[in-house]
C-alpha cells in the first residue's frame, strides 16, 4: 500500500503563518493549503520552497483576468464613481486617476458628491488644479444626487470625455447610507443612460477580513466593475484580495502605492503575489 | 457564535463529561479560528492559546462539576483580562496645557478624533485648542478648522507658520498666553507610514519639542495583521500612552485592539462610534473581548 506524503506538519504551519500575515485569512489559507496537499501526494517530496512556489502559482491563478486597468471606449463621457468606507483613499485615488487622463490630453472633470464630511469639497478641489481637471461642487449638506445630476448635465454640454464622481465615505453596514449610494447611481443612470460605466470599489491594503463584507455589500448595493487597492506601499499585503475573489468575480483594477499623484498603477497579479510572501 | 460552537463542541463530550487533552485541543482550534478571523495576530493568538492551555489542563477545570461551562468562563476571562484597562484614563493633571497629540496611519480617523476629543474634554468641563499639525494633506487644515467652527472650539491658524515641530511650539505658545484659559492642546498631525524613517523622525522632533502628556495611536478597527507592525513601530518611536480603536460601530471584529494591546502593554483609552463628534466613547474591555471571541 501506497502511503499518501504529507507535508511535514512544521513546514505546514510555517506555510499557514505565512499566508494569515498577509491576510489572505485562516478559511481561504487552509484551503490553499489542501490544495498544496493534494499536490505534494502525487510527487515524491516538496520543501519549504517548493511549497511556496506552488501556493504563489494557486494564489496567481485565483487572480488570473483580475488585472484590467481603466479605458475610455467610444462611449463618452466615461463615467467612474468612486465608493468604499471611510478614510480608504477615495479622493485622493480620484486625483491621481484624473491626472493620468488629463495628462493623455483627455478632458477631465471631477465631481465633489460627498457633501457631508468637513472640507471634502476643498479636499478635492486642490486635487483638481493638481490634475488640470475641471471641478463641480455645491454648498456642503446639498443632496449628493442633485450634485451629480447637474453635473452630469455640465459634463456633456461641455464635451467631457471622462467624469469622477466622488463619494463619502460610509460603512457598508449602514443602509440608508447604502441607499444613498443606489439612488446616486440611478440618478446618473437617468441623466446619462448608461452611467456610471464603472464603480470602483476602493479597498485599503491595511484591512484584514472586514474587506470581504465590505466587497460583497457594496457589490450587492450597486454592482462593483472593479477594486482598487490603496496604501500598498506601507508594510500590508493586501492578500485579502484573494479570499474575496473567492466570493466576487470582480477584477481588481489599480492600486494605490502612495501619497503622490503619480502613485497609481495597473494591478499586476504576478507581481502583488510575489510580494505576498 | 464562538460561545454556542463551544457549547455544541462540548456537547459532544460523552458520558461523564471531562475534559480530555484531545478535547481541549479541538476546542482551542475553534477559538484559534474565530480569533484569527477576528484579525488578531496569530502571534497572538498562538500565546493566547497558551495561557488558556494551561489553565484548561489545570484543577480548575479538571475538577469542576462543569468543565465546559469552566472553559468557556476561562477564555472569556483570559481575553478580557488581556484587554483591560488599569490607567485608560487620560493623564491630564500638571500645569497647563496639558498636550494631547494623535498619531497613526493614513485615513485612520486623527482628525475626525481630534474634534470628538475637544468635544469629549469640553463635557468635562475644559478647555481644548486644536492644533492642524497636517501640513500635507490637501484641506486638512481647513477640515479642523470647519470642525473647531462646528463645537465652538478654537483651532490654530497654522497656515504659514512653518512645519509641524514650528506649529506645535507656537500653538503652545499662544495656548499658554494667560488670557485664553486654554488647559488642552489637541494635536492633529498628518497620517503617515510607520516606515517612513523621515516622517516618524517628525514625531519624535515634535514629541520631544512640546512634550505631550499623552501621545495617543489612532487606529482603525478594520486593521489586519499590519496592525503588530504599526503599533510596534509607532510605539518604538515614542512609548504612546494609549491607543483610539475607530470605525468601531461597523461589524469589523476588532482583533487589531488585541493585537496592540498584547505588543505594547498601552491601554486602549477610547473607541471611535460614528462619523459625528459625539461618536466618541470611554474603552469597554468586556465588551471587546466578546466581539473579537465572535
Ligand atoms: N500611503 C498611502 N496613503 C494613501 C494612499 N491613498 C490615499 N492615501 C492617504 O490616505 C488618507 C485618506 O485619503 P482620502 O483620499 O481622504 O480617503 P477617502 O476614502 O476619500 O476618505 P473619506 O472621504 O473621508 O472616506 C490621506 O492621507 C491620503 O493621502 C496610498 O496609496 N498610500
Ligand atoms: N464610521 C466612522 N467613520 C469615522 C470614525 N472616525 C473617523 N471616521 C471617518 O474616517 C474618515 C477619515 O477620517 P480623518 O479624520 O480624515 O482621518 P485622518 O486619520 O485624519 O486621515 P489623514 O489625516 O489623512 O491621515 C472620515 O470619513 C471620517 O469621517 C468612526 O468612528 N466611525
Ligand atoms: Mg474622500
Ligand atoms: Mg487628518
Amino acid at each position: 500500500i501506497k502511503r499518501r506524503k504529507e507535508i511535514d506538519q512544521g513546514v505546514r504551519e510555517e506555510l499557514e503563518e505565512l499566508l494569515i500575515a498577509a491576510d489572505i485569512g485562516v478559511k481561504t489559507s487552509g484551503r490553499l493549503l489542501e490544495t498544496a496537499q493534494e499536490m505534494v501526494s502525487k510527487q515524491e517530496s516538496a520543501g519549504l520552497g517548493l511549497l511556496k512556489e506552488y501556493l504563489k502559482e494557486a494564489i496567481k491563478e485565483v487572480l488570473v483576468g483580475k488585472g484590467k486597468g481603466l479605458e475610455i471606449g467610444v462611449e463618452k463621457p466615461l463615467v467612474i464613481m468612486m465608493v468604499g468606507v471611510n478614510g480608504v483613499g477615495k479622493t485622493t485615488t480620484i486625483g491621481k486617476i484624473a491626472s493620468q487622463f488629463s495628462a493623455k490630453g483627455l478632458k477631465v472633470m471631477l465631481v465633489a458628491a460627498d457633501t457631508f464630511r468637513a472640507a471634502a469639497i476643498d479636499q478635492l478641489r486642490v486635487w483638481a488644479e493638481r490634475a488640470g481637471a475641471e471641478f463641480i461642487s455645491q454648498q456642503p449638506g446639498s443632496d449628493p444626487a442633485a450634485v451629480v445630476f447637474d453635473a452630469l448635465e455640465a459634463a456633456r454640454a461641455r464635451g467631457m470625455d471622462m467624469v469622477v464622481v466622488d463619494t463619502a465615505g460610509r460603512l457598508h453596514t449602514k443602509t440608508n447610507l447604502m441607499d444613498e449610494l443606489k439612488k446616486i447611481k440611478r440618478v446618473m443612470g437617468k441623466k446619462l443612460p448608461g452611467a456610471p460605466q464603472e464603480i470602483l470599489l476602493v479597498l485599503d491594503a491595511t484591512t484584514g477580513q472586514n474587506a470581504v463584507p465590505q466587497a460583497k455589500l457594496f457589490d450587492e448595493t450597486l454592482g462593483i466593475t472593479g477594486i482598487i487597492l490603496t496604501k500598498l506601499d506601507g508594510t500590508a499585503k493586501g492578500g485579502v484580495i484573494v479570499a474575496i475573489a473567492n466570493e466576487l468575480t470582480v477584477p481588481i483594477r489599480l492600486i494605490g502605492i502612495g501619497e503622490r499623484i503619480e502613485d497609481l498603477r495597473e494591478f499586476d497579479p504576478e507581481q502583488f503575489v510575489e510580494a505576498l510572501f | 457564535n464562538l460561545t454556542e460552537k463551544l457549547s455544541s463542541t462540548f456537547k459532544k463530550l460523552k458520558g461523564h463529561g471531562r475534559l480530555s487533552e484531545r478535547n481541549i485541543e479541538e476546542t482551542l482550534r475553534e477559538v484559534r479560528m474565530s480569533m484569527l478571523e477576528a484579525d488578531v495576530h496569530f502571534r497572538v493568538v498562538k500565546e493566547f492559546l497558551e495561557k488558556v492551555r494551561q489553565r484548561a489542563l489545570g484543577r480548575e477545570v479538571q475538577e469542576s462539576l462543569t468543565p465546559a461551562q469552566q472553559f468557556i468562563k476561562i477564555v472569556n476571562e483570559e481575553l478580557t483580562r488581556l484587554m483591560g484597562g488599569e490607567n485608560s484614563e487620560m493623564d491630564l493633571s500638571g500645569s497647563p496645557p496639558a498636550i494631547v497629540m494623535l498619531v497613526g496611519l493614513q485615513g485612520s480617523g486623527k482628525t475626525t478624533t481630534a474634534a470628538k476629543l475637544a468635544k469629549y474634554l469640553g463635557q468635562k468641563g475644559r478647555k481644548s485648542y486644536l492644533v492642524p499639525a497636517d501640513t500635507r494633506r490637501p484641506a486638512a487644515i481647513e477640515q479642523l478648522k470647519v470642525l473647531g467652527e462646528q463645537l465652538g472650539v478654537e483651532v490654530y491658524d497654522s497656515r504659514g507658520k512653518g512645519d509641524p515641530v514650528k506649529i506645535c511650539r507656537k500653538a503652545r505658545e499662544e495656548a499658554e498666553a494667560e488670557a485664553k484659559g486654554i488647559d488642552t492642546l489637541i494635536i492633529d498631525t498628518g497620517g503617515r507610514l510607520h516606515i517612513d524613517e523621515e516622517l516618524m523622525g517628525e514625531l519624535e522632533r515634535i514629541k520631544e519639542k512640546i512634550e505631550p502628556r499623552e501621545i495617543l495611536l489612532v487606529a482603525d478597527a478594520m486593521t489586519g495583521q499590519d496592525a503588530i507592525n504599526v503599533a510596534g513601530r509607532f510605539n518604538e518611536a515614542l512609548d504612546i500612552d494609549g491607543v483610539i480603536l475607530t470605525k468601531m460601530e461597523g461589524d469589523a471584529r476588532g482583533g487589531a485592539a488585541l493585537t496592540i494591546r498584547a505588543l505594547t502593554g498601552k491601554p486602549i483609552k477610547f473607541v471611535g462610534t460614528g462619523e459625528k463628534l459625539g461618536a466618541l466613547e470611554p474603552f469597554c474591555p468586556e465588551r471587546m473581548a466578546s466581539r473579537i471571541l465572535g
